[in-house]
């Protein structure tokens, strides 16, 4: 463990907690992509199949269980609780053009075919691509809230802190996963105009509104 | 269900 991938997954953490916050208190999910929220529970639920048979550490087991539930906690808030409030009309984007190639490229790029493998293969790539329907979103709506503007910038620092957490692994304990590594950059850019537009706008106390 | 390499990252 390093504290680049501790702030990390705290960052992480803390981007699940705001969401959640962010749909309890305002009891709306305007302006969250449910997608996004499916594909990142089925990212979890892919990645940390190993929950039963590995065990790696008090921390490693009880993070794993936090975002599995905190990632079905949200599906409820969305499609049963405050379904009302799901803004389907600009919650767009197909998931089938992301879920379909990456199993795909999963199945075609891995470290070892085995089932375990290339769903966590799977969960690697979908995550890298799982944030996009939000991002459609906020371009088609041309907003966001401060607070949702905040989990997306606590959930897009997360990656970008383990890059830097890989950087340090290489160094320093000669690790190196090439698949997690790309993948982690692809999601990590896919952020960028995001990080300009909240850096430039949000921390100026101004609302995330996109050039019309 | 083959065990992967040990994965200790989240």
């Amino acid at each position: 463990m390093n504290v680049f991938r501790l702030t990390g997954d705290i960052a992480h953490l803390l981007a699940i907690i705001l969401l959640l916050m962010k749909i309890w208190k305002t009891r709306s999910c305007a302006g969250v992509s449910g997608k996004s929220q499916m594909m990142f529970a089925l990212v979890f639920t892919t990645r940390y199949l190993d929950l039963i048979t590995n065990f790696i550490s008090l921390y490693n087991t009880t993070m794993k269980m936090i975002f599995i539930a905190s990632s079905y906690g949200t599906l409820y808030l969305m499609f049963l609780k405050f379904r009302a409030t799901y803004d389907s009309n600009h919650d767009t984007f197909r998931m089938e053009f992301l879920v379909v190639p990456v199993a795909g490229l999963s199945f075609l790029v891995n470290h070892d075919f085995s089932p375990l493998e290339i769903l966590w293969t799977f969960s690697i790539y979908l995550e890298s691509v799982a944030i996009l329907p939000q991002l459609f979103m906020i371009s088609k709506t041309g907003e966001a809230e401060t607070i949702t503007s905040h989990y997306l910038f606590a959930l897009g620092s997360y990656r970008a802190l383990y890059i830097l957490n890989w950087v340090y692994r290489f160094y320093f304990e000669g690790f190196f996963d090439l698949i997690a590594v790309v993948a982690g950059c692809v999601q990590t850019v896919l952020y960028c105009d995001f990080f300009y537009l909240y850096i430039t706008k949000v921390w100026k106390g101004k609302k995330l509104t996109l050039p019309a | 269900i083959g065990l992967g390499k040990k994965k200790d990252e989240l």
